[in-house]
This record gives C-alpha cells, structure tokens and sequence, in this order.
C-alpha cells in the first residue's frame, strides 16, 4: 500500500517536471526562431557592405584618374601662359 | 475507454494506456 | 499487483522521457550559444556597410568637384588658346 502511494507521487513529480522542461523546450525553439529571422539578415547585411565597397573603390579610381587629368592640364595650361607672356613681350 | 487513456492538449492524440508523453508529438501531459 | 507493475512501467518512462528532454534542452542550448555567436556579427557589419557607405559619398563629392575644376580650367585654357592664335596672327 505504502509503496503504490510513493510510486504514485514519484510519478507525479516526474510528470510535473516533464511539463517544466517542455516548456523551457517551448521557450528555447521561440527564442531559435526570432534568432533565426535575424540571422538571415546577415547575408544581406553582407551584400550591402560588398557593394558600397566596391563602389567606394571605383569612386576613388575615378577620382585619382580626374585629378591626374586636372594635373596634366594645369601643366599645359601654364606653358601655353609662358608662351603667350612671351609673344606678348616679342 | 482504456484504463489511463487520455487525450494530447496539444496534437489531440488519444493515447491509449498510461503513458507519460504523447505517442505522437511527445508532449507530456500537463497536469495529469 | 497490476497496478504496482503499471506504476512502476510509467515511472520508468517518466525517467526516460525526462532524460531525454534535458538532451534536447542541452542540444538547444548549445544552437543558442552559437546562434548568439553569430548575431553579434550583425552590428560589425552594419557599422561596416555604414563606413563604406560614407566613404564612396565622400570620394563621389571629391570626384564632381574635380571634374568641375578640370572643366573649368579646359574652359581657361581654350579661351588662352584663342587669344594665343589672335595674337599670333596678329
């Protein structure tokens, strides 16, 4: 008789901590689903970074090619200025 | 019914004996 | 008698089952810790794609203005040109 009523609550306990650690189970496969809709932000966030990147870059070669071009201009520009000064003293 | 048959609150699976999860998505049953 | 077996069949799968969910919730557990890992990524990425993002405005305003300055300075040079040839010609 004393032994049916121990297994009894011995049954009780593990049911009731069989329903605790389902619901932690619950609550840690929400937690992996919020986490998974973020995570899949990251190959995104990774494009992104990928293509100003490579914009930045291509912007910088433009630039360095327009001030060479500036340069090589201002050079002709002031010999044309010497010679012009100098038909101009003849 | 069987003796300590019950129904899953969750998948309402009707278990059949004294079983401590459900046979199908093996929830336990809450609060016997 | 029955009822001692069936008590002691259930309580030995109560035992089992609890086994067993506490796998699952270690399993989940570890997912979580890398999942977490991975989220702290997401910020270094975004502060990346920003970075890039004010670099290639910054080189494309260095860029247009460049281009300004080098037509203006073809602007001066032709109209040198054309007073050099006047008074060449003259």
């Amino acid at each position: 008789e004393l032994h049916l009523e121990e297994l009894q609550q011995q049954l009780q306990q593990a049911e009731e901590a069989l329903v605790a650690k389902q619901e932690l189970i619950d609550k840690l496969k929400e937690d992996m689903e919020q986490h998974k809709a973020m995570l899949e932000t990251i190959p995104v966030l990774k494009a992104q970074a990928d293509i100003y990147k490579a914009d930045f870059l291509a912007e910088r070669e433009a630039r360095e090619k327009l001030h060479e071009q500036r340069e090589d201009l201002k050079e002709q520009f002031e010999q044309l200025r010497r010679d012009y000064d100098k038909l101009k003293a003849d | 019914p069987l003796r300590g048959a019950w129904a899953c609150q969750t998948c309402t699976f009707l278990n059949a004996g004294p079983t401590v999860l459900c046979a199908v998505c093996e929830r336990p049953l809450a609060g016997r």
